[in-house]
């Protein structure tokens, strides 16, 4: 079986000519993940 | 007669033997097909979509039987001696760890039972940092990125992929369109779509030189990320982050298997499949997740609507376009669910 999770989140962008960065994912594809651990911040 | 009789009498050893080589024969050709994919990865190739005879000869199969059967099969009570010794080589098999589970392997009377069960307390820590999503599963990363541009596409493999809208279901509250120039920044407002309220969602992908660049809100974008569960794998599903789901689609679909093979031979795997969707808001805006089911995990039951039925044996053969949908509390702040909270579980058959 497979989950897709689609989501909104901030992205990346220059403001007053500093680059915020924003949302991230923390896995790679071929990551294993668990229940609870971070897949993004 | 007795010529008949012999004849016979090596008809069921023959057949036998002639079942058991076939068997043989295409397990070896999967650990081989395997092996090629392994090594594939080893030296960084990544896979390829490449349909071939078999994925369109899995049209021809009734899967839907098929799986309704093996959950028939599954649910069969064992007998208490021998529950250990069939869970732990259904473990040895599919990778479990039986020491995460809660109960005491005799506890499960069945294997569905001792599939969808449960972990021990705090097995799963969830990372409470309030600007992280966390893994709702057990599972292997497949796809992550960003979804950019008009036609809003995810991979399914590399070189081929389907769009969010045919994931989600056309009447998502997710409208992925490039903005026109004149549209104004309130345009952009994303307010929950709920019956009697005069707002709704419009997420654009409109490219960032069309975006007002004086707007203070911060820019936002669409993310997915695609995990695979092998059955071995723990199957309930967990809440990503704190949000409210304001409505939930089922897909009655097909039912093709899920493992790495059908992804790359399969067209359109998701979007064929029975599923269930989950749609709401989260601090940072919308937020959906798709459980979809295989030919042998074909049934997803929901914690917050246990009385929804998947995997029924009258659904549709072609997939039907129009999902069933339901919206939670209407007009209200729908099923408030926190990071961690179990939502829903796969089940066998």
């Amino acid at each position: 079986s497979t989950v897709v999770l689609v989501f909104q989140a901030p992205v990346s962008e220059m403001r007053n000519g500093q680059a915020i960065s924003n949302f991230e994912f923390s896995v790679r594809n071929g990551d294993k993940v668990k229940v609870g651990e971070a897949i993004g911040r | 007669g007795g010529g008949a009789g012999s004849g016979n009498k090596f008809l069921v050893p023959g057949a036998t033997v002639a079942t058991m080589l076939m068997l043989g024969i295409l397990h070896a050709r999967r650990l081989y097909d395997d092996k090629k994919v392994e090594d594939r990865k080893e030296k960084g190739i990544e896979p390829e979509f490449s349909p071939d005879v078999k994925a369109s000869f899995m049209k021809l199969l009734p899967l839907r039987s098929m799986s309704r059967f093996w959950g028939h099969l599954m649910e069969m009570q064992i007998p208490v001696f021998l529950r250990p010794t069939v869970y732990k080589a259904w473990a040895r098999a599919f990778h479990s760890d039986l020491e995460e589970a809660a109960l005491p392997l005799e506890n499960y009377a069945s294997l569905q039972e001792f599939f969808v069960r449960k972990l021990k307390e705090g097995s799963r820590p969830i990372d409470t940092d309030p600007n992280c999503l966390v893994s709702p599963v057990d599972g292997k990363i497949l796809q992550i990125g960003e979804i950019r541009g008009p036609g809003a596409l995810i991979d399914q493999v590399k070189g081929f992929s389907y769009s969010v809208s045919s994931l989600l279901g056309t009447n998502s509250n997710l409208h992925i369109n490039d903005l026109e120039e004149e549209k104004s920044e309130e345009d952009l407002s994303g307010v929950v779509d709920v019956p009697g309220a005069k707002s709704w969602w419009c997420v654009s992908l409109a490219s960032p030189k069309r975006q007002n660049p004086m707007s203070m809100r911060p820019k936002r974008g669409i993310f997915y990320c695609v995990i695979y569960l092998k059955p071995g794998d723990y199957h309930r599903v967990h809440s990503p982050v704190d949000w409210n789901i304001l409505r939930r689609r089922h897909f009655s679909g097909r039912l093709f298997p899920q493992n790495e093979r059908a992804v790359q031979t399969i067209r359109n795997l998701y979007i064929e499949n029975e599923r269930v969707v989950l749609e709401g808001e989260w601090k940072e805006g919308f937020i959906a997740l798709a459980a979809i089911g295989a030919t042998n995990i074909g049934s997803i039951r929901l914690f917050i609507e246990p009385e929804i039925q998947t995997n029924k044996p009258t659904a549709k053969l072609v997939p039907s376009e129009r999902p069933d949908e339901r919206m939670y509390e209407p007009g209200g702040t729908g099923v408030v669910v926190k990071k961690g909270e179990e939502v829903a579980a796969f089940y066998m058959g």
